[in-house]
């Protein structure tokens, strides 16, 4: 019999298997904790920043439709003030209106240079700061320069007005005073039930002279022709001289004479510029007839003769 | 690296939002220039 198998000679040294794993579990638990730790910590940062860009997100909504606003009722007044302006005077020719017709675009708006729907990144402040002053200086001229072209216009013309009989049936606005008229605007005043007609010169280039007709308010049997500034040509009629002159007058004011009933509520100085126009077309037509400047150049030969023999 | 991309957003956000804030400014501005001259 073997005395090995009742001897044990194990020294024991790893008795409890558990014993030598004690340690190293100890260890993953450290470990984990610690990774847990920093996990947690990772991610109590990563929420903080989830949050932070919650905010700047919503605050970037926020903006975004307050400018959407800003805009859209920046546009409705830009409207509203084109609209006032043609009303007013829709003899200003389009082009005279600096302010631009279209809808901008926000960026181009604003004169941005950069979009921000496109994400490009800015140029320096110092740049834009700069293009940024320069823009809002030339936009709020070209906001304060809407008006003059109204006043200057306005304060240099010269204003002359005409009454012209004409039939009651005849919507046509036209007044015949030998010159050649663009007609370029129509429209209702609350004043008079009768459209007005609005005309620019056409007798030659750049002339500045324009032309309202309506009928009267008072009496729709009546064309009112308001003349505004001095034509910069001859008149229709060759002999006239005078550049200056409202030629286009005389024949409307004749036709007063004719039978018109309202030329009392003319002026004085009115008659008194008939009277010149009625003595200037005298003179011309008997300039042309050749007979009569025969004559008188034998009369005035005469007379001389006469006084020579005396 | 999560961070990283969250603290990115974070500031492109915040420069979208400062540009915004100069806009709306310079509307701002505008809209009572021409409210003044309507006046």
């Amino acid at each position: 019999m073997d005395g090995s198998s009742f001897l044990d000679i194990s020294l024991d040294l790893n008795t409890n298997p558990f014993s030598a794993k004690l340690p190293k579990k100890e260890v993953s638990v450290l470990a984990s904790t610690h990774l847990k730790r920093k996990w947690l910590e990772q991610d109590e940062s990563a929420s903080e920043l989830r949050e932070e860009l919650n905010r700047v997100n919503s605050e970037n909504k926020k903006l975004t439709e307050m400018l959407a606003r800003v805009c859209e009722s920046y546009n409705e007044l830009h409207n509203h003030l084109e609209k006032l302006q043609s009303r007013q005077s829709p003899e200003i020719e389009q082009t005279d209106i600096p302010i631009k017709k279209r809808k901008q675009d926000p960026d181009e708006f604003l004169g941005f240079p950069i979009g921000l729907s496109s994400g490009k990144t800015e140029n320096s402040s110092s740049n834009e700061d700069h293009h940024h002053h320069h823009q809002q200086h030339e936009q709020k001229n070209q906001l304060l320069s809407c008006k003059r072209p109204v006043t200057d216009s306005f304060n240099k013309a010269k204003v002359s007005t005409v009454y012209v009989p004409t039939e009651t049936s005849d919507t046509s606005l036209t007044v015949k005073d030998g010159f050649q008229w663009r007609k370029y605007g129509q429209k209702v005043t609350r004043d008079n039930p009768s459209p007005r007609a609005y005309f620019r010169c056409s007798f030659a280039p750049s002339c500045p002279v324009k032309k309202k007709v309506q009928r009267s308010a008072e009496d729709p049997s009546l064309l009112v022709a308001t003349y505004e500034g001095t034509h910069n040509h001859l008149g229709p009629n060759a002999s006239e001289g005078d550049a200056t002159s409202q030629g286009g007058s005389s024949t409307v004011t004749l036709d007063l004479v004719n039978g018109c009933h309202r030329l009392a509520l003319e002026k004085n100085e009115r008659d008194n510029t008939m009277q010149e126009v009625l003595i200037q077309q005298m003179a011309s037509s008997l300039t042309k007839d050749s007979k009569f400047t025969a004559a008188l150049a034998a009369a005035i030969s005469g007379r001389l003769m006469e006084q020579s023999r005396t | 690296e999560k961070r990283n991309m969250l603290q990115d957003e974070i500031n492109r956000v915040n420069s979208e939002n400062k540009k915004l804030t100069e806009m709306l400014a310079r509307v701002c501005e505008k809209y009572y220039a021409l409210n003044n001259l309507m006046e």
